[in-house]
């Protein structure tokens, strides 16, 4: 475990915390892709079957714990309970272009051909992409509320912390992945146009307005 | 493999 790492981690579980908080709280899910959600469930249900096998450690477990209920919670919250107030006419990303690719992907770029190794992968491509349904969402509107950027921009962080601590233990541990190093170069740079956005206007307390 | 360890990332 790095700071890298760490921070990333605990920006993730910020996003995480801000995104179920907006949608209690104002009881609507007003501007939220409940596709994304969606991938990000598949992403942590395929990429953490391993919860079960093999315990690394007492915080690995319970982040996975957390992000499993919390990403199946979500999905509940914006299909079930609030289900009236999910905008499915902006919502209209076909998320299955994004899923087969990265089956397709996983079964021809992998470490190993075994079903969890082919679980991970297929994880780690998927991750990389899940909140374009989201990006696409905020585009449609033309803007997002302020916390629903303050989301994206934890959720944008984490991944991008990651590459840090990637670049941290190839230096420290000279250890890398490239499968997950390359997935997530690919989704930081997926969020950098959200980014300069959040950067230039939601911190200087305006709206973020897309350019029309 | 080198891969083996990325595994205790979440």
């Amino acid at each position: 475990m790095n700071i890298f790492r760490l921070t990333g981690d605990l920006a993730h579980l910020l996003a995480i915390i801000i995104l179920l908080l907006k949608i209690w709280k104002t009881r609507s899910c007003a501007g939220i892709s409940g596709k994304s959600q969606i991938l990000f469930a598949i992403v942590y249900t395929t990429r953490y079957l391993d919860l079960v096998t093999t315990y690394v450690s007492a915080y690995n477990t319970l982040m996975k714990i957390f992000f499993l209920g919390s990403s199946f919670a979500t999905v509940y919250l914006i299909y079930v309970k609030f289900k009236a107030t999910y905008d499915h006419n902006h919502d209209t990303f076909r998320i299955e272009f994004l899923i087969l690719p990265a089956v397709i992907l996983a079964l021809l770029i992998n470490h190993a051909f075994t079903p969890l190794e082919i679980l991970w992968t297929f994880s780690i491509y998927l991750e990389s992409v899940a909140i374009l349904p989201q990006l696409f969402m905020v585009s449609k509107t033309g803007e997002a509320e302020s916390i629903t950027s303050h989301y994206l921009f934890a959720l944008g962080s984490y991944r991008g912390l990651y590459i840090l601590n990637w670049i941290y233990r190839y230096a420290m541990e000279s250890h890398y992945d490239l499968i997950a190093i390359v997935a997530g170069i690919v989704q930081t740079v997926l969020y950098c146009d959200f980014f300069y956005l959040y950067i230039t206007k939601v911190l200087k307390g305006k709206k973020l307005q897309l350019p029309a | 493999d080198v891969d083996l360890d990325s595994k205790d990332e979440l």
